[in-house]
């Protein structure tokens, strides 16, 4: 199953 | 409307140049950005900088009463709490409505709003609408900058429909692209009869690419995406191997950029 991954652990910014 | 689809709550930053608005899905999987120059608008004054905190649900069902023809112009004075609407009906069939909508602050614990909704048949030819302004803290990050491997550019009607077939049929996608092929793959079929790979090639498509790339997206959110279509007669992907894809929709002056964290492993 693959893992969704959150959007802030690619844009440490937001 | 196409932002409220992902976000509930967003700031409207208004300044001099343009109005701006930057937010994540309540998942944090995506996030959108969108911007309006000012020279997009018939008129356009800001004196001073704010953020515009706006239920954006509120927001979609008060833009659902204004037709094509409406002129719509938004007022929110220095320290209001009120974003005005005014919509200036030009035609001689138009039904005249007048709608308040009123809440003092934001209480956790309700998700939604009181709003009271005041109806006219005999006002006069323009609606007034009020939504008020929650307090948030504005978005100051910066637009975040990536370099993408591959660029695929196509008709947005297009991609609007790949992505609306394919999720009737499956819930994740796989986007691949090489030099001379675009192919999107759908995942996890719901029927065993429909697990065939649906390479979707359709005209007008450019491709632009560095690297290889293939990624696994949720339709769901490709789909939500999608529903700006009508604002672009193109999209643009780009991609890059694990970093977010990023779906973008330009306009004369503006833009609405979507990006969608990718799945991870298999």
């Amino acid at each position: 199953e693959a893992s969704q991954i959150e959007i802030g652990d690619y844009f440490p910014v937001l | 409307k196409s932002c409220s689809i992902l976000v509930t709550d967003a700031n409207f930053e208004c300044n001099e140049e343009n109005i701006m608005l930057q937010a994540m899905d309540n998942s944090h999987i995506a996030l959108v950005s969108v911007e309006i120059g000012a020279p997009g608008f018939t008129s356009y004054r800001c004196d001073r900088t704010m953020p515009l905190g706006v239920d954006l649900t509120s927001l979609t069902k008060v833009l659902r009463c204004a037709k094509d023809e409406n002129i719509c112009t938004l007022k929110a004075a220095d320290e209001a709490d009120v974003l005005n609407l005014v919509y200036d009906a030009k035609s001689a069939f138009f039904s005249p409505f007048f709608f308040a909508f009123m809440w003092h602050g934001r209480d956790a614990s309700s998700p939604f709003p009181p709003f009271f909704l005041l109806c006219s048949a005999l006002l006069p030819l323009f609606i007034h609408l009020n939504i008020s302004l929650s307090s948030q803290t504005p978005i100051t990050s910066s637009w975040p900058e990536t370099k993408y491997d591959t660029r695929v550019t196509l008709p947005s009607a297009e991609f609007t429909r790949i992505v609306r077939d394919l999720s009737q049929l499956g819930e994740h996608v796989r986007i691949e692209v090489s030099k001379e092929v675009v192919r999107i793959s759908k995942l996890k079929a719901k029927s065993s009869a429909e697990d065939e790979d649906n390479d979707s090639i359709p005209t007008g498509v450019v491709i632009e690419m560095n690297q290889h790339v293939s990624l696994t997206f949720s339709l769901k959110y490709l789909v939500n995406f999608s529903k700006s279509g009508s604002l672009s007669g193109e999209v643009q992907l780009l991609m890059s191997n694990d970093v977010p894809l990023l779906v973008a929709y330009d306009f004369t002056q503006g833009y609405i950029r979507c990006y969608l964290a990718p799945k991870i492993g298999d």
